[in-house]
């Protein structure tokens, strides 16, 4: 929250729309800025009728450089709005950089999702320092309810629930890296750095850093989807194969590789498999590992082709551990599997287990 | 291209730091406003879950050049 605590003190708010972006239709613009209201009211008392003439509690307006409030905007990129907490005059006024391009998709900066973040601040947020959370300052695109549970415990806080609350399905919060159950999604090298990727995030670990950097997976790769199953890097090629569900991703360092995402039975996988657990490249045998289920198949690089005699066994060529996997990787000549909240380091040579640790350990917890 | 100078990142991180965590202005003495730098910058990286080393390194510099909100992330906005 802002200090003090800033809110409205009255739930029956107006909102006024004073111009439009020449970006969109008028129309579009009323549905987004409409939609972001309604998020906001889903989950409190809050209530918002729009007038067309004199002063609302919200004057939304769009302006370009200075624009009347000696806090200007910078022109494309940078500052894309901002909005004053609640009070008499500017305060919950709120005002969109014309310099940007508004579009309600994802090709430029979308207005809805800021619009919602800004109405945030209009109604008494401040800026959260959670990824995943709404209020985060930094610009990032996603669908479908644009709500975190750290903006909906916050805006409560504020002003209590909605008395008829909605179903609606807040996002998750930014994953906590040191928390004892935490599991991986995939794990991946990429170009010296691991990424570990969980639920609609990613992490970036660097030798020479202590603190792993989480990141939206959508900021760095839009056209990826918010959920990895699996992925493993191949240096030869310095390409990163990303997996969700039947299709999968080819990335040259952070640059989608044309002609992706292909299906994954191009790989040589039956079309009964729906999804790949986990994948890791083993660059001594120049074979990568795809797990699904309880099976793990192998694929040369070199040939593209399946190797023979696969699927086999989990269980029974890489015993003591467990029947399936949430996520592999290869380092140091060591491959490391993760099953939920443990991780496994086995040895690739001696066929056998060398320690077991908790997950979120690899993240230097 | 030629590469940008270290005085252009140090500007544009003075920028940022004074319009999003209320750097002091003006003229205060070099060991002042050098220690007001890199305690705001602890302060930007403590935010952003960086690692938290007081000096401009290139994730500080990367996630001061993102697209963002013009709303400072500490104290009123007014």
């Amino acid at each position: 929250h802002f200090p003090r605590h800033l809110k409205w003190e009255n739930n029956n708010l107006t909102f006024r729309i004073l111009n439009y972006t020449p970006d969109l239709k008028k129309t579009d613009v009323d549905r987004a800025i409409r939609s972001a209201l309604n998020a906001w009211a889903d989950v409190t008392p809050l209530t918002f009728k729009k007038l067309h003439e004199g002063i609302a509690d919200i004057m939304i307006s769009f302006g370009s450089r200075e624009h009347g409030d000696y806090n200007p905007f910078d022109g494309p990129d940078g500052l894309l709005a901002h909005a004053y907490p609640p009070g008499q005059g500017i305060g919950g006024d709120t005002h969109f950089d014309e310099d940007e391009h508004w579009t309600k998709d994802a090709s430029a900066y979308n207005l809805f999702m800021v619009a919602a973040h800004e109405l945030g601040h209009a109604l008494g947020m401040a800026h959260s320092s959670d990824a995943g959370a709404l209020m985060y300052p930094i610009y990032s695109f996603s669908t479908g309810y644009p709500l975190a549970e750290d903006d909906i415990e916050g805006i409560q806080a504020l002003y209590g629930p909605n008395p008829n609350p909605k179903k609606r399905k807040p996002r998750p919060d930014a994953p906590n890296k040191c928390d004892p159950k935490l599991s991986f999604d995939a794990v991946t090298e990429l170009r010296g750095e691991t990424i570990i990727f969980k639920d609609r995030f990613y992490w970036r670990l660097h030798p020479q850093m202590t603190e792993p950097e989480l990141t939206l997976i959508k900021f760095t790769w839009p056209s990826l989807p918010n959920k990895v199953d699996a992925a493993y890097e191949y240096p030869e090629k310095d390409l990163v194969y990303i997996f969700s569900g039947i299709r999968v991703w080819a990335l040259n360092g952070y640059t989608l590789v044309d002609g992706y995402p292909k299906y994954i039975h191009k790989l040589g996988l039956p079309k009964t498999i729906r999804e790949v657990d986990a994948a890791v490249h083993i660059k001594d045998t120049g074979k990568t590992l795809l797990f699904t289920d309880e099976e793990y198949w192998s694929y040369d690089e070199a040939t593209g082709t399946m190797d023979a005699g696969f699927p086999r066994s989990i269980e029974d060529d890489f015993p003591g551990m467990h029947d399936e996997f949430d996520a592999v990787t290869f380092q140091n000549g060591r491959l490391y599997f993760f099953h939920e909240d443990l991780q496994y380091e086995y040895s690739y040579n001696y066929r056998k287990v060398i320690r077991i640790m908790r997950t979120n350990s690899f993240l230097y917890c | 291209l030629p590469l940008t100078g270290k005085t252009d990142d140090h500007l544009l991180a003075e920028k940022y730091l004074r319009r999003f965590y209320g750097l002091p202005t003006g003229l205060r003495g070099r060991q002042a406003s050098s220690s007001d730098f890199q305690n705001k910058i602890q302060q930007m990286q403590r935010f952003f879950k960086l690692q938290i080393t007081g000096n401009l390194d290139d994730n500080t510099l990367e996630v001061m050049k993102q697209p963002r909100c013009g709303v400072p992330d500490v104290g009123e906005y007014n």
